[in-house]
């Protein structure tokens, strides 16, 4: 959803 | 984990390992920017500090362990062990201009005003300019090597296969994040130029030259 950083993402 | 996003990672996995090789194997780093190994280190470092505090995936964990390592060793070869090889006069474009920016930035516009995510969000401004320096030295001697340029292609493939990916994301999960997708673009952008004459020259086998 919005604008929320994916933590698994390099 | 989609295509897109392995084969970014995969593409930016190639480019370091095509730069440190092509140092180890040539025993010199002629033609490599020193500056631009230095932001990224930086990039990593900020944003890699997540390594100690939150576990994702073995995959995530170890791809990380190797950015941090390979930008590390790139900069021992070129500032200790092949330090005589360095081009540092040709090596010249101002880092204060791109990190200072990018700190206001991150103070500026950021998802949560927290040091690990101020610190994340500075080395994505960051990673979308800290390729100038190189580009720029390219642009001084008006050449490249054609290991370099394969260098340069990956590195900059990668940040426009995230782009894919965010594309995906967005149709597939219904996920976005701004701050990534326009740095990301910023960064794929500033490759343009030199994909043009990657494309138009070395991939034909001749060396990437500038127009005098």
């Amino acid at each position: 959803s919005e604008s929320e950083r994916d933590k698994d993402e390099l | 984990m989609n295509i897109f996003r392995l084969l970014g990672d995969l593409s930016h996995l190639l480019a370091v390992i095509i730069l440190l090789l092509k140092i180890w194997k040539t025993r010199s780093c002629a033609g490599i920017s020193g500056r631009s190994q230095i932001l990224f280190a930086a990039v990593y470092t900020a944003r890699y500090l997540d390594l100690v505090t939150s576990y994702i995936s073995a995959y995530n964990t170890v791809m990380k362990i190797v950015f941090l390592v390979a930008s590390y060793g790139t900069l021992y070869l070129m500032f200790l062990k092949f330090k005589a090889t360095y081009d540092h006069n040709h090596d010249t474009f101002r880092i204060e201009f791109l990190v200072l920016p990018c700190v206001i930035l991150a103070l500026l516009i950021n998802h949560d005003f927290s040091a690990l995510e101020i610190l994340w969000t500075f080395s994505i401004y960051l990673e979308s300019v800290a390729i100038l320096p190189q580009l720029f030295m390219v642009s001084k001697t008006g050449e490249a090597e054609s290991i370099t340029s394969h260098y340069l292609f990956a590195l900059g493939t990668y940040r426009g296969l995230y782009l894919f990916n965010w594309i995906y994301r967005y149709y597939a999960e219904d996920h976005y994040d701004l701050i990534a997708i326009i740095a990301g673009i910023v960064q794929t952008v500033l490759y343009c130029d030199f994909f043009y004459l990657y494309i138009t020259k070395v991939l034909k086998g001749k060396k990437l030259q500038l127009p005098a």
